[in-house]
This record gives structure tokens, sequence and C-alpha cells, in this order.
């Protein structure tokens, strides 16, 4: 088919595709395409509808406005969640890096105390930003190692205190109970506290089912959307703007703690239909 | 569940023995639904139901007093049939010493997996040596240090000297071929498969160190992408099998049904947690009954 003028008869179909093989899923495609069609004029070009798809994506993406320039002022301490393997602790590092560029005083709490390696990581990884860290004694429960961090943080009055915890998928009750520990531990600090969810841009669906759970137990204030720089889109952040009005705050985009960029809906948008 | 929406499409045919045209474009639309919200990739999904389609009406399924159970006991049929008929445990057939190599994107399970390998060949009566040639993430080597350790399996050392993972490969096999060690399992860095140059480093490292086994560590969550992530690796370093991890979640694992269609290549066996005793042989049925929800 051409780009302009007439709509091709199999127009939905092909923007159906562009969304599903993007992992938008079935469901918010089929939605955004109903709300499309509802708007288009009789005289549409394809061209004309892309820039419309385009337009709506960005629109879906800014409902839930992310005030990533105001994240860090005010002290606070920040959990960062997510399931096994999707980029917490690389991710953690390359945002106390940015936040730090800001002249912040940031403090890491390695309260990841499950996984083989997990501490050693996460020490070499915030050498390399110069990034403190506090880590507990071997067989410390991660509460007990936030409570140490928290400490630390309020006596040498820092700015922000990031927390590396545990992979876990969110049906693992008793690992989703200890985050909810986690986190009342922090709120008893008396800084607010903040929850991002690192999702891996590679998943399907499952990362729709994973926000909705991981809010419900701990709530969230936005996304980290990591491994963009491979093939994969990430379109499942569109269905988790629509459903749970989370907005994505970073993109990562490679394995150095310089690969972190600030989300900007409108080149997502681009790039997801591209 | 799907049983009940192809149920809902089809109500009104059963026992009619009227086909309705529109009947049975709802229905395949049900199945191509599911399909599409366990991460089946689209093309993979389209093709599946062309062949279901095809037994559908050269069974004339739709004249059955029950088309919806019909419609659904063949779509199962072919999601074995893709799946593989039958479970398929790693191959190290021939003379020792074997090499296990495994490879995958970043964070999808392999060191851990490597672990569980070695503790899945120690119940067999195998001796297995564990390496690694990820000189990149830090602390690897101690992560599979640690696991190693709890296992009472040894990891070739890497020495002080700060070399590349194709001189690591080899040294390992040299190793292997000296030592009383019957199989070596070779953990790697993880890597994308859109990155040139470290696909081009696998081809090297697999052509150095002839493994028997080349499998794919992919997390179950996979979307879309697992299509073009399993072809990938498949065309650079012929796969030999799939390690699906993370099957513990609720996931239901369709990227199974993309990597089978685009390499051919069998699922042997499933990541179930992240112990070292969580790696389970992998059922076709079972699969089938999950991707469609
Ligand atoms: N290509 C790419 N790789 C990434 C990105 N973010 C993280 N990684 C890699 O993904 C792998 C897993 O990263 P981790 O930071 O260990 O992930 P994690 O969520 O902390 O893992 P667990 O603590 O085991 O649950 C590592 O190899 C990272 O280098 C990214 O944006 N792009
Ligand atoms: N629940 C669950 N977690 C798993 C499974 N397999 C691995 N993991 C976890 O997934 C995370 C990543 O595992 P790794 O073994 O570090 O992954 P990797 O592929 O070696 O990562 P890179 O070397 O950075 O590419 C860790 O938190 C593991 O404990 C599994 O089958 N189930
Ligand atoms: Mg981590
Ligand atoms: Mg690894």
């Amino acid at each position: 088919w051409t780009g302009k003028g007439q709509l091709p008869l199999d127009w939905k179909e092909k923007l159906e595709e562009a969304l599903l093989s993007a992992d938008v899923g079935y469901r918010a495609t089929h939605e955004i395409l109903a709300s499309l069609g509802r708007q288009l004029a009789q005289s549409a070009g394809f061209e004309e509808v892309q820039a419309m798809l385009m337009q709506q994506i960005v629109a879906i993406l800014k409902a839930s406005p992310a005030n990533t320039e105001g994240l860090w002022d005010e002290r606070q301490a920040c959990l960062i969640i997510g399931v096994n393997g999707s980029g917490k602790t690389t991710t953690l590092v390359k945002l106390a890096r940015h936040i730090q560029g800001k002249g912040k005083k940031v403090l890491l709490a390695a309260c990841d105390t499950f996984r083989a390696g997990a501490v050693s990581q996460l020490e070499i990884l915030a050498g390399r930003a110069a990034v403190p860290v506090v880590k507990g004694e071997p067989k410390q429960s991660p509460s007990a190692v936030l409570y140490d961090a928290i400490r630390v943080f309020e006596a040498q009055g820092m700015d922000t205190l990031l927390v590396d915890t545990a992979g876990r998928l969110h049906t693992k009750a008793p690992l989703i109970e200890e985050l909810k520990k986690m986190r009342r531990v922090a709120e008893s600090s008396g800084f607010p506290v903040r929850v991002l969810l690192v999702l891996d841009a590679t998943q399907g669906q499952n990362a729709l089912e994973q926000a909705r759970q991981f809010v419900q137990a701990v709530g969230a204030q936005g996304v980290i959307l990591t491994k963009m720089d491979g093939t994969a889109k990430g379109g499942i952040v569109l269905a988790i703007a629509m459903e749970l009005g989370l907005p994505v705050y970073f993109l990562g985009v490679g394995e150095d703690l310089e690969d972190l960029l600030l989300f900007d809906p409108s080149s997502y948008a681009e790039a997801l239909l591209s | 569940r799907l049983q009940e929406r192809l149920n809902e499409a089809l109500r009104t045919l059963k026992g009619t023995g009227v086909i309705k045209e529109g009947h049975i474009e709802a229905a395949f639309r049900e199945i191509r639904r599911a399909l599409l919200e366990a991460d089946v990739h689209f093309q993979v999904a389209r093709a599946f139901l062309e062949r279901v389609r095809e037994k559908a009406l050269g069974q004339r399924v739709f004249e059955s007093l029950t088309p919806d159970q019909h419609l659904l006991m063949i779509v199962h049929e072919e999601l074995k049939a893709l799946l593989g008929t039958e479970a398929q445990d790693l191959a190290l057939k021939g003379a020792p010493p074997h090499v296990i190599l495994l490879v995958g994107v970043q964070g999808s399970g392999k060191t851990t997996t490597a672990a569980k390998l070695a503790l899945h060949l120690k119940r067999k009566r195998l001796e297995p040596l564990l390496a690694t040639t990820d000189v990149k993430r830090p602390a690897a080597l101690e992560q599979l240090l640690t696991l190693a350790k709890a296992l009472n399996v040894h990891v070739y050392p890497w020495g002080k000297r700060p070399k590349s993972p194709l001189a690591l490969a080899e040294e390992a096999i040299d190793f292997l071929r000296t030592s009383r060690y019957d199989t070596l399992i070779l953990d790697t860095q993880g890597r994308l498969h859109a990155d040139e140059a470290l696909m081009k480093e696998l081809v090297q490292m697999k052509q150095r160190i002839q493994p028997k086994e080349v499998l794919l560590v992919a997390d179950a969550m996979t979307g879309q992408d697992a299509l073009k992530l399993a072809g990938t690796f498949h065309e650079a370093v012929g796969l030999t099998g799939i390690v699906l991890t993370k099957m513990d979640g609720d996931a239901r694992g369709g990227c199974a049904l993309s990597m089978r269609e685009i390499t051919g290549v069998p699922i042997k066996l499933i990541g179930t947690g992240e112990r070292p005793s969580d790696l389970e042989v992998f059922h076709p049925e079972r699969m089938a009954s999950r991707i469609l929800g």
C-alpha cells in the first residue's frame, strides 16, 4: 500500500500488528484502535491515521505525567523493586549517578541479602559512581539492613536513600510480605518513601500483572524500563499507563552507568511505531 | 478461560448442524486472542491458526454436537505437536568429556541455571565442572563460586591476569581434557541478540570449544521479542536446546511456541525457582494448557 491518500482496507490490521509486535497487548491495542476509529474523518489517509495513532500514544503516556524534574527535591527513601533479572541493581546505581549529578548526596542500601554475589555486584558498581553503600552482616534480614542504612542516612544528612532489593516474582506471597515490611521500615524513618518499579522491556504481558501486584502491595510512583537498547519496544507501558496510571520515568539503554535516559513520550512513541 | 469463550462463541451452532461463517470466525478470534495474550508472536499465532483451521474444517468440527470441545481438542493437539510430543532431557551422547554452552540475553538466568545443571548432572552420577567467561558483569565469578560451593562443585579458576572470554573458554577446555571431570558447563555473559560484536564472539567461542549442547537460557516472561531473539541466536551458533526460566511465575509462556517455531529446537528444561534443585524436565502437554490459560 502507499503511505498517502486512501486508507488501505487492512489499515486496522497493519496498525494492530505494529502495536501487538511492540508488546502493547491485545486489550490495550484494541482499545486504542477503537478510539482511533471513532476519531477518523472520512477522508483520512494512512499517513494521517499513523500520525493520529502516534498522538494518541503520546496522550496516553502524558496522561500520567512523570514529574522527573522535581523527583529528588525532597529528602527521601526510594525502594527499587521488580522481578528477578529485570535490571534493578544496575539501574539503581545509574540513578544514583544521575541524582548526584544534581548535587544531591546519595546513599545506597544493599538490601538484597539473598542472592549470591548481590552485595559485591552493588559495591563494585557503586564504587565506579563514587556512591557510598550501607551493607549488612551476613544473615541479616533485608529490613534490618534497611534500618541500619536509615540510621546512616540520618546521621550523615544525606538527601536520597536508594534501596536495592532482591528480585522477586509477584506470585510469591512471602517475598511480597517482605517487601511490605521493608516499606514499613522505610516509612518509620519519617522521610517520604517512593517506590520505583523496574521493568524489563523484553517482557510480554506478564509485566502488566507484575505492575498490578507490586502497586497493590507497596504502591509505586513510576516505572523504569530497562534494556531498551535491544529490539524490544516495551509497549506494555501503554497498557500500564491506561490501567494503572503509572508513568515511565527513565529508560535503561545499556549496561554502563551513563546508559539512563529521561523518558520522553514523543520519541518513545516514534520508536514504538517505527 | 478459552474453553468458556469458545463455548460462548459456538453455543448457537451446537446441535443445529448449521454452520454460520460468523460463528466460526468468532471462535478463531477467541483462540487468536488467547495466544496473543499468552505472548505468542503474532506471526506464529497466525500460522498456527491456519493449521488449526485446516484441521477443524477437515474434521468437520463445526458439524459436531460439541464444536467447542472439538475445536479446543485440535488446538491442544496442534500445540503439543509444535512444542514437542515428549519430554527431552540433555543429550550428552558419545564419549566424554562433554561441553555444555549456556547463552542468552542479560538477566535471563544463565548463571543460576549453570549451577542447577551442575546439580542435575551430579544426580546422574556425572562429574561436572563449572566455568564462566563473563569478565564483564561485576562479581560474576563470585556469584558462580558461591552457588558452586553450596553444591560441592568445582569452578575453573580465572587466575590473576585478566583474560578475554575466548581465552578463558579455551583454557577451561584444555583443563577439562586433562582433568577427571566428564562435563564442562560454560556460563557466558548476557548479550543482546542485536549486539553484532558479541554475537560474533559467541560464534568464535563455539567454534573453538565444540560443545555437545548449546542451550539458550530464556526468560518465560519474554514477549514478542522472543522470535527475533531465538532466531538470531540459533542462526549464529546453532542451538541444541532451550531452557525456559522463571516458570514458577504466572507468565503464560507463549514465547516457548515462538522460539520452537523459529528454531525447531526442543525446550529441554525449565527453571522453577532460584535454588539449585529448581530445575525440571520440560513437559509439552503442561505447557500447552498453560499457554491457553
Ligand atoms: N543491555 C542492557 N542490559 C542491562 C540493562 N540494565 C541492566 N542490564 C543487564 O541486565 C543484567 C541484570 O541486571 P541486574 O542489575 O543484575 O538485575 P537485577 O534486577 O538487580 O537482578 P536480580 O537482583 O538478580 O533480580 C545485567 O547483566 C545487567 O548488566 C540495560 O538497560 N540494557
Ligand atoms: N524465580 C526464579 N528466579 C530465577 C530463575 N532462574 C534465575 N532466577 C533469578 O533471576 C535472576 C537473574 O539470574 P542470573 O543467573 O544472574 O541471570 P544471568 O542470565 O546469568 O544474568 P547476566 O549474567 O547478567 O546476563 C537472579 O535473581 C536469579 O536468582 C527461576 O527459574 N525462577
Ligand atoms: Mg539485583
Ligand atoms: Mg550471569
